[in-house]
């Protein structure tokens, strides 16, 4: 069994790589093992042209997309059939948004997506739109859209 | 493996029977402030068996019931059904609950326990309940992944796997 | 004292129910002291249609709403002459960013407000705008920019 | 009383002395994800005494100086410098950071201590230092006010009149 996990962190932390590199081009990010008392998953990233530093100095935007790769890797790897995002792209700038709506694309031949977003760059990559409305009442209705009627708007 | 349906009745502001059909690829939901949409990630979430109702954003199982709105009366029941198809077999998990504080787990319209309905769910997506979980990222929750103890996380990819 | 904070206690409590009315139309909201062995203050909030219930049911959009009319009341009633807002527009559809800006603009006139956002309508709202940008050195720069300028892009 | 000119030095990603001046009203802060957006707003809370340097996003106070980037070396100090105007006064505060772990405070150009800086700033804002912290709304932290205990909320009212 450690042998078994060996092996598919290998396979984790390289798709992680390549999914960091493809969302901050010229990048690089990894996983990597922690010894120690408790065995455990270390990450670690560096955006393009600045040095290796703690997670937390990331800026807002570089910790969701850095977070976002990471989840990725993981549905990947592990052929998840499904995910749910409630607004994981709300503090993405527009290229990156376009480089995860890319993303989501791509793992989308193998994993459904069902997206919350308010992002317009995402929700032209999807293949099909939910709104959702309330009434004066207080009750929620939800109405199948076509794309085109939603970004038109 | 996909998720085909989703039906959700009672269930926070979803007071009336309301359906979902999700096709393969990305569905996106969309809509203003306060309309329902992370309500409806939630009865997902609820339909597979979450038993935090803190996570729910709720402090008893309860309040998931339709609680009332300005105009119309709190209801006594909340209920959300899935299905899930794959090669052609078809998988409907249920659940229910009620004002007393009683609930319910379905399997194809026949009552059965949460363990039972784990079981069902790993059996049909080859994911474990608990590894299944990492497939809802909530609201705000994004950095999640950063935010974990190197522990946690170790433990969380050996769950997925 | 005590009644000194009562007093103004009182005046943010209203200038917070008249702002909440002014995002939320309809809705009603307010402060409330609470006895118990450590005073406090507690908030709540109806959004229009809804019964009044735990803050942690409103949705992410709302919170961030009534989080900003507390913080515009607390601004408005002791006059801050300043206040950073870091994206604190994020959550907000564009029907909400649209009362967010407004409720700017009319508090600026006595508070000067310095806006971190991605969002279009709050930078439209602006009376001046900078752009930060960083090299692949690692260095930020920041840039004056005119308002038609960075809104054509 | 108005925020005048902001100038930065060597904190954070802003190794080039850079100066921003500010107007009345509102002024937008744009750029892309991690250009520098939340450090100049960081780089303002500092200059104004700021003593975790965990809400600057840093785990030691030397972590504020620029650490390099891919083809330029670490600086050794880093400098903040505020003007604030009133009724055509004048105030400026300045802070510096050195790699030594060693950092002063000015006013108007003179050394002084966190103290003085405070009391300049309670006589120029009329706010004092602690209900001024209400003032910066961090990245992701708009909802602090929901979230706060009620007597947290009750000693914020109390600080911030
Ligand atoms: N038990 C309940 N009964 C009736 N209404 C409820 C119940 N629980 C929550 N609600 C309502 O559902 C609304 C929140 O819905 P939700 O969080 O899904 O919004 P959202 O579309 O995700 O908005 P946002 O874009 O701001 O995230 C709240 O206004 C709340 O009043
Ligand atoms: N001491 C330091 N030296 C050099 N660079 C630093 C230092 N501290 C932080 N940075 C860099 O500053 C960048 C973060 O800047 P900041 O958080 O201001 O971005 P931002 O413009 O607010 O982005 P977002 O829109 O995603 O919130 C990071 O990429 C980080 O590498
Ligand atoms: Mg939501
Ligand atoms: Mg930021």
């Amino acid at each position: 069994a450690r042998s078994r996990f060996h092996e598919a962190f290998q396979e984790v932390s390289s798709r992680f790589q390549e999914l960091f590199q493809s969302f901050f081009p010229g990048g690089q990010a990894g996983l990597s093992l922690t010894a120690g008392p408790e065995e455990g998953v270390e990450i670690w990233a560096r955006p393009p042209g600045k040095k290796v530093r703690s997670l937390n100095q990331l800026s807002g935007g570089e910790r969701a997309l850095t977070a976002l790769a990471v989840l990725f890797s993981l549905l990947d790897v592990n052929s998840f059939p499904f995910c749910v995002l409630d607004e994981a792209d709300a503090m993405l700038d527009e290229a990156n948004v376009q480089r995860f709506a890319k993303g989501l694309q791509e793992l989308s031949r193998r994993t459904q997506f069902i997206v919350i977003t308010h992002n317009r760059r995402t929700i032209e990559a999807a293949d099909a739109v939910y709104g959702i409305s309330m009434g004066p009442d207080g009750v929620s209705h939800c109405l199948s859209l076509s794309l085109k009627g939603v970004l038109s708007s | 493996m996909f998720l085909q349906r989703l039906e959700i009745a009672g269930f926070k502001s979803f007071a009336k029977r309301t359906v979902f059909h999700w096709g393969p690829g990305i569905t996106a939901i969309v809509g203003p402030n306060g309309s329902g949409k992370s309500n409806v990630a939630e009865a997902l979430r609820w339909a597979f068996g979450e038993q935090s109702s803190r996570s729910l954003r709720a402090r008893r199982m309860e309040e998931v019931i339709f609680a009332g709105g300005s105009n119309r009366p709190p209801l006594e029941k909340a209920e959300v059904l899935v299905t899930l198809g794959r090669d052609g077999h078809v998988l409907t998990i249920g659940r229910r609950a009620y004002r007393s504080g009683e609930g319910e787990y379905l399997i194809n319209g026949r009552k059965a326990r949460l363990r039972d309905v784990q079981e069902a769910l790993r059996d049909f997506i080859s994911v474990s309940p608990q590894g299944l979980s990492y497939a809802f990222i909530g609201q705000g929750m994004v950095e999640g992944f950063l935010e974990m103890r190197p522990s946690e996380r170790r433990r969380l990819m050996e769950e997925a796997a």
